[in-house]
């Protein structure tokens, strides 16, 4: 299953 | 943190200490797009506005604000510092180009509609293309100091090196950033040109020449 991205890449 | 997207991070760290140390070197930032380094200001700025409200890891936040205050160093050594050395005829590229329908895009496709998340969305976007007044100031001169095609080359790499970085992260986090993956893809494509003449040119020991 695909979660929803997290944002902790710059 | 897995090795593409470390590597990604300095690849991108490298092309500043690049670009620095060219403008230092030569005391001039000739071949230097303004408004390319005026944009990344701009994605910087719009992209790591969550420093103020959240905290995601020591790495991550040194990251941030050496990104935020080294894209200001460059502008205000174009600026100031090394002015008389920047050729704005040269430097023709209409930016409001790139940041009108990036801004448009942001507003159509993002994750959610709020202000952050619209601003972060324009980062993204607006980072895939803001390369473009560079490419076309060297299309116009048809030449590039070597020095610049190394920044050049460690700018393009970085968002590159992100790809397998997401690859390796749907296989082992189940996670996916479309927003992220289809710019990153983007970002990577509008350089393909360059490096082909970085790596059949520059890298053979040449001169980067386009053909006229």
């Amino acid at each position: 299953s695909v979660r929803p991205p997290v944002k902790d890449e710059l | 943190m897995n090795i593409f997207r470390l590597l990604g991070d300095l690849a991108h760290l490298a092309s500043i200490f690049i670009l620095v140390h060219k403008m230092h070197t030569t005391r001039s930032c000739r071949g230097i797009s303004f408004k390319t380094q005026a944009l990344y200001v701009l994605v910087f700025l719009t992209r790591y506005i969550d420093l103020l409200y959240t905290w995601i890891s020591l790495y991550n936040f040194v990251m941030k604000v050496f990104f935020i205050s080294s894209s200001g160093y460059i502008l205000y050594l174009m600026k100031y510092r090394f002015r008389p050395t920047h050729d704005p005829s040269l430097d023709t590229f209409k930016v409001e180009y790139l940041v009108g329908p990036c801004f448009v895009l942001a507003l159509i496709f993002n994750y959610r509609f709020e202000v952050t998340e619209i601003l972060w969305t324009f980062s993204i976007y607006l980072e895939a293309v803001a390369i473009f007044p560079q490419l076309f100031m060297m299309q116009r001169t048809g030449e590039a100091e070597t020095i610049t095609t190394h920044y050049l080359a460690a700018l393009g790499a970085y968002r590159a090196l992100y790809i397998p970085n997401w690859i390796y992260r749907y296989f082992t986090e189940g996670t996916v950033d479309p927003i992220a993956v289809v710019a990153g893809i983007v970002q990577t494509g509008l350089y393909l040109d360059f490096f082909y003449v970085y790596v059949t040119k520059v890298l053979q020991g040449q001169k980067f020449e386009l053909p006229a």
